[in-house]
């Protein structure tokens, strides 16, 4: 989903 | 995981530990905006409320541990520490956290890719630590005189950001649909917040003089 593309950062 | 997102993680790592270790070793934060340090408490943990609940990587894990047990312990240092606590500018540390806690508290209500807490809370946690900065900048031009512990460390904070900029244009390049404008946003007003204090830091370093920010 959209929020997921940052989510693995910090 | 590109080079360019592990080189800001450690560059970001290391500009915390930098400042741990002035703060330790010569037990004194002077120059140090507590406000600052205060407002990436607040950015670590609205921005790891998932810390528990979604499993990313080892690596992930750890490393917002120690954002978040660095960003408490420094303030723990400045604020009880008996001897840390002495040396803290409270007189010249003025600038008010709720003028830049309520702008991105309200802005994150009003702009953000879903209207949920969790989303919400990380939309604020990216406009709070893109101004974070503020009272620290503010308080290295009151004071002047900037130590080079300090100026190391603010100089890593900026560097960090710009190197996730690189990344963000590396993984719009190698990932479908990567496209989040607003953390693209809020990490280049971050890095363009640095941007004269990194002009005067390349001119006091190439004439290799003292650090000095126009009042």
């Amino acid at each position: 989903s959209q929020g997921q593309g940052h989510k693995d950062e910090l | 995981m590109n080079i360019f997102r592990l080189a800001g993680d450690m560059t970001h790592l290391f500009s915390v530990l930098v400042l741990l270790l002035k703060i330790h070793t010569i037990k004194s934060c002077a120059g140090i905006s507590l406000k600052t340090q205060e407002l990436y408490a607040l950015v670590f943990t609205t921005r790891y409320l998932d810390i528990f609940t979604d499993f990313i990587s080892l690596y992930n894990t750890v490393m917002k541990l120690i954002f978040l047990g660095s960003s408490f312990s420094i303030v723990w240092y400045i604020r009880r520490h008996k001897i840390v606590r002495r040396s803290y500018d409270k007189d010249q540390d003025t600038f008010r956290h709720y003028f830049l806690v309520i702008p991105c508290l309200v802005l994150a209500v009003f702009i953000n890719h879903k209207f949920t807490f969790k989303e919400v809370m990380w939309t604020f946690s990216l406009y709070l630590e893109a101004v974070a900065i503020l009272p620290q900048l503010v308080l290295l031009q009151r004071t002047r005189n900037i130590d080079n512990l300090t100026g190391q460390y603010v100089f890593l904070l900026g560097a960090y950001r710009a190197l996730y900029i690189l990344n963000w244009i590396y993984r719009h390049f190698t990932e479908p649909h990567y496209v989040h404008w607003i953390t693209w946003i809020a990490g280049v007003v971050q890095t363009l917040l640095y941007a004269d204090f990194f002009y005067y830091y390349f001119q006091s370093w190439k004439n290799n003089e003292k650090l000095q920010l126009p009042a």
